[in-house]
């Protein structure tokens, strides 16, 4: 473990805990992709398959367990809890999102390390995280002006990439291995993703304005 | 050193 890969865990985990504090709070899920967090629950589901076959530390344990049921509970919240699921903007979410979900098997089944169930589903689940966060930047562009929390909330969820990158720097100096071209693309592809949204956050931060992003 | 980095992140 080093401080990138820390710093990059602990802002994934801050992204999901502004999740839930604005859905909790707000007792609303309007601004919120439906689809990104299905998504999101797809990426962790087969990344973290694992789980009860390979023990890596009780830290990586409780994250995976951390990250599966919160993203499934936003999910459950988003479509099924009585209150919230009325404010979910289901005519602004319209990314065809299981697009992404169809490219993401064609590529893991074309590039993946070793040709076993783990690997597909772990290349799966890297690609379909790259770019897991399109419905949910569309959203934000439709509904205009973007609430502080959910701005925060797809502020750190981009970051956390940013610092697993600097992670894959660090350990190709310092450790034997060198981390997989598939986690280096699609990590750089997911942060690339954000750029635009990081300029906007970054002008509205430094203007004291809304976050708006243009239509 | 060929080996790939494990898979012991999140």
């Amino acid at each position: 473990m080093n401080i990138f890969r820390l710093a990059g865990d602990m802002t994934h985990l801050f992204s999901v805990l502004v999740l839930l504090l604005k859905i909790y709070a707000t007792k609303s899920c309007s601004g919120i992709s439906l689809k990104t967090q299905e998504l999101y629950a797809l990426v962790f589901l087969t990344r973290y398959l694992d789980l009860f076959t390979d023990f890596i530390s009780v830290y990586n344990s409780v994250m995976k367990v951390v990250f599966i049921s919160s993203s499934v509970a936003i999910v459950w919240c988003m479509r099924y809890h009585p209150l919230t699921r009325r404010t979910y903007d289901k005519d602004l979410d319209t990314f065809r999102h299981y697009i992404l979900v169809g490219v993401s098997i064609i590529l893991a089944l074309l590039f993946h390390d070793r040709f076993t169930f783990r690997e597909v589903f772990w290349a799966f689940s890297i690609y379909l995280e790259a770019v897991a966060i399109l419905p949910q930047l569309v959203l934000l562009q439709r509904s205009g002006n973007v609430d502080n929390l959910t701005g925060q909330y797809v502020f750190f969820l981009g970051a956390y990439r940013a610092f697993y990158i600097l992670n894959w720097i660090y350990r190709y100096f310092t450790e034997n291995h060198y981390s997989r071209w598939i986690s280096w693309l699609a990590g750089f592809v997911q942060t690339a993703l954000y750029a635009d949204f990081f300029y906007y956050y970054f002008v509205s931060w430094k203007n004291n304005a809304k976050l708006q992003l243009p239509a | 050193w060929n080996h790939v980095l494990p898979h012991d992140e999140l």
